[in-house]
């Protein structure tokens, strides 16, 4: 039988999960699926890598979604991601030539545990799901968690905060799988993504500081070619800059964390939309948030096949 | 219904702090009660002159507003009901379930 899978839907954590099983069944050429841990409440952390494999060491790329559990558009865009990559690399000679070059490692639910708890008992829950006994609240908000001035402006040390920070750098066992698996792989990884929603902005370091990164005109480049490809779908306009001064200051976060560890692009979407529906964007708009999104994506890997 | 019909009522406020007496009366006003900030994130990463979504739930609807206006803090209602528009989100799948 022919394997159905609906994009342009929101799905539960099981149906991802049955989704990247598949996913690595039917192209076992291009795709690998592997687990970098297990979350708080023992769930597996499933990465998917996209691409050819070839002898040679290939630079990479490293996407992932739904760091904040109510931002459900997020994984929905992973999992287009992939689909697109997959799909196009037949017929699409520049998609074919990102899969020859790169690696993709895309983690579709990054806050396995949280995305659970939002589809199950509170639609709105943001943070991951662990808890310290001596504490009444649960969760620690993933991207405040990363080891990168760590608990400074911009997050919270109360445990009932939707912005608190965790008990210590890389407390939740999510936050440290994913450093642990870019540590390791940090040779090769030439861009970090990181999607979330809703503000309709392209973000890059740094959070946690009013700064210019070193590398600011190759940065503000490739965001300012992902964001014009992005407009390019559907006339969408995106803001992009430093996220301290595009969003707000904010301490331990993945973007600032995975610029820092020597990943030279560092990128946080906020997804569409800009308040309308906010987080209860209709699964009518998952197509043209993710088809604008995909164009943005490409453009800033294509880019990293340039000098800059 | 979708998470028992908990969200019924509730509704989300968008309000745009024009002053520093209005910016340090939301902080405290968010600090207080308890909401649902969509964006941002935090009371303390509220700023003059950016927006503030607020979720509320039925309960605290008519009070927050109350406060508001005492306050002459202007607001905009995003959302009129969470429940119905979370019935909206998930399309088809919802009803067909229920069916």
């Amino acid at each position: 039988s022919v394997f159905q899978y609906d994009y342009e839907v929101y799905h539960p954590l099981e149906e991802i999960q049955s989704w990247m099983f598949e996913m690595n069944r039917t192209h076992p050429h291009l795709v690998d699926l592997f687990s970098i841990g297990r979350s708080y409440e023992g769930r597996p952390l499933y990465v998917l890598q996209l691409g050819n494999r070839v002898r040679t060491s290939k630079k990479a790329v490293w996407m992932d979604c739904g760091v904040h559990a109510r931002e459900w558009i997020g994984p929905a865009f992973c999992q287009w991601f992939v689909k697109e990559a997959l799909n196009s690399y037949q017929h699409d000679s520049s998609m074919r030539r990102l899969l020859k070059q790169l690696n993709f490692y895309i983690m579709p639910v990054f806050n396995v545990d949280g995305y659970h708890y939002s589809w199950k008992s509170d639609r709105f829950w943001r943070k991951t799901r662990s808890k310290k006994a001596k504490y009444h609240c649960r969760g620690v908000d993933a991207n405040r968690n990363f080891k990168v001035k760590w608990c400074e402006e911009g997050a919270s040390t109360h445990p009932c905060d939707d912005t608190y920070c965790g008990p210590f750098p890389e407390s939740e066992p999510e936050v440290k799988a994913v450093s642990r698996f870019l540590r390791k792989h940090k040779k090769h990884m030439r861009a970090y993504i990181s999607i979330h929603a809703y503000a309709q902005m392209l973000l890059y370091p740094y959070s946690y500081k009013y700064g210019t990164i070193p590398n600011f005109d190759c940065v503000e480049t490739a965001a300012q070619s992902a964001v014009s490809a992005l407009y390019s779908a559907y006339g969408v306009r995106y803001r992009y800059g430093p996220a301290s001064t595009t969003l707000y200051v904010s301490s331990g976060s993945s973007i600032d964390w995975a610029y820092k560890n020597g990943i030279p692009y560092a990128f946080a979407f906020e997804l569409r939309d800009t308040g309308h529906y906010g987080f209860l964007l209709p699964e009518a708009l998952i197509g043209p948030t993710c088809t604008e999104t995909m164009r943005a994506v490409r453009a800033i890997a294509s880019g990293l096949l340039k000098k800059c | 219904y979708l998470y028992n019909n908990r969200y019924v009522g509730d509704q989300v406020l968008r309000i745009i702090p024009s002053s520093p007496g209005e910016l340090h009366y939301l902080k405290q006003l968010f600090q207080n009660m308890t909401v649902d900030l969509w964006q941002p994130s935090s009371s303390n990463l509220i700023h003059e002159g950016k927006a503030v979504d607020v979720h509320v739930g039925r309960d605290r609807t008519a009070r927050l507003k109350n406060l508001l206006r005492r306050a002459h803090i202007q607001h905009e209602l995003l959302i009129t009901d969470v429940q119905r528009e979370m019935e909206k989100q998930t399309g088809y799948r919802s009803n067909r379930k229920r069916r």
